[in-house]
């Protein structure tokens, strides 16, 4: 743009890069795009609360929402997601769309009493959603 | 996983999340194998194996469970405000390895008590503690004998114990009275105002044992308890008859199983750090530590 702009100095100014990104936004990427969402959950509903002493609430948070066909660093996904949304487009419709799923967890902490009556407390992997992708 | 029916099933809602009345029977049954497969036991993470075990209509029924000692429970939960989050988030603490710790109040314990105790007498308690909650994937890196004693006896505001921890071990099954593989003398000493726990360093002492996955460890306790305190301001005064909780056993345990959470650093990496942990919560350490320095 700065280019047209010194040839045709009268010419209408070049849209913005923020008014570029939203301009594409409506083709690119779905209203329900694939984002996480929260949930919180406590142990009490599940009946748990006997043996699990803490913690008394837990989020495990989920993801959801459409994978839009232009993935891209976006997402954080794979090339194989794009080779796989071509095959679902293109060739066979019956291998499926790629999925909103977690892409990235952290630990949670638990202190449960055992059948013997001994207490335990463990650190437990993967056990919170803190990102999403399309796989 | 294999493809069981119910959990990750597409048609049903997958069982973990969803909150039906009665969720944990749906975990129960949702985890069932279809028939003919082995049961689904060995795929579940230790802490849904727990729960799939104990749900009200748990694959055993309602096992009969021992409730912890009220103040164990309460130094554990100390231990967890300081070891998470209020959202249950492992703390990034530096130099921490252990992801597990376990405590165990003795299964039995006899004191032997002759006929008349006098003040000044020697106590005697026989302690066994049974370690099959143990798994062979957590690794120990440090034992604690964790001793409070009865408030609800009134006593002079500082005692120091004077204590003989001895091993007993059957060298042999048919062996009737056990030997005492090894044993270590140690000062206690409580100051009655300022904190409710004293911890003992025993892990070069236990650390053999569970090396050799020795699932049940006796030991026996002699102690001899005065008033004062032979390092600070007061001398030591006269005997005094307190009745000291038997201690529970704690031990701090690095677990490499895929469902735990592996800290970054591992012992070997980077600073060496000077002790495989950072200090447990705080109650004082029993000052007759036999290396005389941390282990």
């Amino acid at each position: 743009s700065r280019q047209r702009r010194n040839e045709n100095p009268k010419a209408a100014p070049a849209t913005s890069a923020g008014n570029l990104s939203e301009y594409l936004k409506q083709f690119a990427f779905p209203p329900h795009e694939c984002e996480l969402h929260s949930f919180r959950l406590s142990f009490s509903q599940l009946r748990w609360d006997r043996w699990i002493i803490a913690p008394h609430r837990y989020s495990p948070q989920f993801c959801r929402g459409d994978c839009p066909r232009a993935l891209g660093h976006r997402y954080g996904s794979p090339v194989h997601t794009m080779v796989q949304t071509l095959i679902y487009e293109r060739l066979d419709p019956s291998v499926p769309r790629p999925s909103c799923v977690p892409a990235a967890y952290s630990p949670l902490s638990v202190l449960t009493i055992e059948p013997d009556g001994s207490i335990v407390y463990k650190e437990y992997e993967d056990m919170i959603a803190t990102k999403c992708t399309c796989r | 996983l294999p493809r069981s029916r119910g959990w990750g099933d597409s048609a049903g809602a997958p069982g973990f999340l969803a909150a039906p009345e009665d969720a944990a029977s749906q975990l129960s049954a949702g985890l069932q194998l279809p028939q003919g497969e082995a049961p689904v036991h060995g795929l579940l993470p230790p802490l849904l194996k727990a729960l799939h075990d104990r749900g009200p209509r748990g694959r055993h029924g309602e096992a009969p469970r021992l409730q912890p000692d009220s103040r164990a429970l309460r130094y554990m939960k100390r231990l967890y405000r300081m070891s998470a989050t209020r959202d249950g988030i492992p703390k990034a603490q530096r130099g921490r390895l252990y992801n597990t710790v376990r405590l165990f109040a003795p299964c039995w314990e006899c004191e032997l008590r002759p006929a008349h105790l006098g003040k000044g007498d020697v106590h005697s308690v026989d302690l066994l503690f049974n370690l099959d909650r143990v798994t062979t994937l957590e690794h120990l890196l440090k034992s604690v004998l964790l001793y409070s004693f009865d408030t609800s006896v009134p006593i002079s505001s500082s005692i120091t114990c004077m204590c003989h921890l001895s091993l007993k071990e059957n060298e042999f099954s048919s062996q009737v009275c056990p030997s005492t593989s090894h044993s270590l003398d140690f000062s206690l000493h409580f100051d009655v105002r300022k904190r409710k726990w004293v911890e003992m360093d025993v892990t070069s002492f236990l650390q053999p044992l569970i090396a050799m996955n020795r699932r049940n460890v006796r030991m026996t306790l002699n102690f001899t308890c005065l008033t004062g305190d032979p390092q600070g301001s007061t001398k030591l005064g006269n005997a005094v008859n307190v009745t000291l909780v038997p201690p529970s056993l704690l031990l701090y345990l690095n677990d490499t199983s895929e469902q735990a959470y592996h800290r970054g650093s591992s012992l070997g990496h980077g600073r060496k750090s000077s002790s495989p942990l950072v200090d447990p919560p705080r109650g004082d350490r029993g000052r007759g530590n036999p290396q005389g320095k941390r282990a």
